[in-house]
């Protein structure tokens, strides 16, 4: 475990913490994207898998869980609480996801690191994330009034898959045996996508005012 | 070649 890699995991928890905040506290789901919270979850079930089978630390397990549940009861939250699922913003959140969801399967199944049903999930759930966001992004953009804790939600999510690039730069010259072409091109492509974001979000706090992305 | 258990990361 490198330092950039526990920033990164750090960072992710953060993102949860603070969409969690927003959920509980002030009830409210306003500018958060279903479909994405969705996609996570599938993504969370089809990558941690392995967690009844095979056990990694003590770290790995928590952390698994804690992605597990935080993002099953947020998808719960915007769906069924009745406070909270009435500040979602349904009409603008019209991403179609589930044709994002087959492409990622046909892919995991054409290109995996060994054609069993762990790995091709597991590879599944690489490209799946690395789409995911792509909801929560146009939703962001068609929003006029984002509130903080959406940005830095975002921010924050954004900044994790940043670290992993990092921590993989770093193992790839620590640990030579460690290469994962799937998860590194992935990465780097979700990271990509965030690009943009992160330019008006970094010039919105610079400037101290409001965070509004271009239409 | 990739081991199973070598997804260490989240």
């Amino acid at each position: 475990m490198n330092l950039f890699r526990l920033a990164g995991d750090m960072t992710h928890l953060l993102s949860v913490v603070v969409l969690l905040l927003k959920i509980h506290t002030i009830k409210s789901c306003a500018g958060i994207s279903l479909k994405t919270q969705e996609l996570y979850a599938i993504v969370f079930a089809a990558r941690y898998l392995d967690l009844f089978v095979h056990f990694m630390s003590l770290y790995n397990t928590i952390m698994k869980l804690v992605f597990l549940a935080s993002s099953f009861s947020i998808v719960w939250y915007m769906r069924q609480h009745k406070i909270v699922r009435r500040t979602y913003d349904k009409e603008h959140d019209t991403f179609r996801h589930q044709f994002i969801l087959l492409p990622c399967l046909v892919l995991a199944l054409l290109i995996n690191e060994k054609f069993t049903f762990r790995e091709v999930m597991w590879a599944f759930s690489i490209y799946l994330e690395a789409v995911a966001i792509l909801p929560q992004l146009v939703l962001l953009q068609r929003t006029r009034n984002i509130d903080n804790l959406a940005g830095h939600y975002v921010f924050f999510l954004g900044a994790y898959r940043a670290l992993y690039i990092l921590n993989w730069i770093y193992r790839y010259f620590t640990e030579p045996h460690f290469v994962h072409w799937i998860s590194w091109i992935a990465g780097i492509v979700q990271t990509l996508l965030y690009a943009d974001f992160f330019y008006y979000y970094i010039t919105s706090w610079k400037n101290n005012v409001k965070l509004e992305l271009p239409a | 070649e990739a081991e199973e258990d070598d997804h260490d990361e989240l």
